[in-house]
């Protein structure tokens, strides 16, 4: 996700954890305010790009080799490289949450990533290998040229919103609350119990791979209807984006209430 | 959820989802 999704997510969470969670991660992010989860959501983000945050520049997204539209699915020794993938980051960083004998750097920065990859496992082009996630795929967004993970990240959810484009931060908390309420009391709450059924602390490979083909579902539903090569070059500001906006606030709304 | 888990562990608190 762009900024807008991940500080989105970050917000929903705040809003689902208990007072306990809230002020153990408070203190191991040193941020008392209500913004301690957003104020960090992205900055997996800002160090991927650097010369020694280079290591995690794999760590966003896992390479599904599927066939979409005719077939999805993610498979964890297919598709996880060497050097590691989003699932395999997930469980990394949750062991090292858990272990007290690391310092406090260490976890600070390993809470920050699980913050930011329970989002982007949600996103349906981080768990695709198709022309690097949708990234070497040119499309038109309102009659300008954008690559199809960039729509998907971004373009789509700032369209569903409106607003100032600048106000990320206000925008991703409008949102979040918007989304809390359907959580609480609309249109998700009947199906938002089921979004935490077997959650397994010991097993983050599992329960993170139940996100993951979830999210690759969508590659085959949604992100790529008819297939990758039709998509090539075609306006997506219409008809895929009334498609495509229900799919990506569904997908918010749970990374939010599972990260939380 | 997640963070819940693990705040929980963490604290030597109970397993359970809690409020969610």
């Amino acid at each position: 996700w762009g900024s807008l999704g991940h500080i989105a997510i970050a917000y929903i969470a705040s809003n689902f954890v208990k007072e306990n969670t809230e002020a153990y991660f408070q203190g191991l992010l040193g941020n008392d305010t209500e913004h301690y989860l957003a104020g960090v959501a992205t900055w997996a983000d800002s160090i991927r790009y650097t010369k020694w945050g280079r290591f995690s520049k794999n760590f966003h997204f896992i390479d599904a080799k599927d066939d979409p539209p005719t077939y999805c699915g993610v498979d964890f020794v297919r598709d996880c490289k060497e050097d590691g993938c989003v699932v395999s980051s997930l469980q990394n960083y949750t062991s090292q949450l858990l272990d007290s004998k690391l310092w406090p750097w260490q976890r600070n920065q390993a809470a920050k990533f699980v913050i930011h990859f329970v989002g982007d496992i949600h996103q349906p082009l981080h768990v695709e290998n198709v022309a690097q996630g949708g990234n070497g795929i040119h499309v038109n967004w309102q009659g300008h040229e954008f690559n199809l993970h960039h729509v998907w990240d971004s373009s789509i959810a700032e369209k569903m919103l409106g607003g100032n484009r600048r106000k990320t931060y206000d925008n991703a908390f409008r949102w979040a609350s918007d989304l809390t309420d359907e959580i609480k009391s609309g249109k998700y709450l009947t199906e938002s119990a089921s979004w935490i059924d077997g959650l397994l602390l010991d097993d983050p490979i599992a329960t993170s791979m139940v996100w993951a083909n979830e999210s690759n579902a969508y590659v085959c539903s949604h992100v790529f209807p008819e297939g990758p090569t039709a998509i090539i070059g075609q306006e997506l500001a219409g008809e895929y984006f009334e498609k495509a906006a229900p799919v990506i606030e569904l997908q918010v709304a749970k990374a939010g209430y599972r990260l939380a | 959820a997640w963070l819940n888990l693990i705040a929980d562990r963490m604290s030597g608190g109970e397993k359970d989802l809690g409020e969610l």
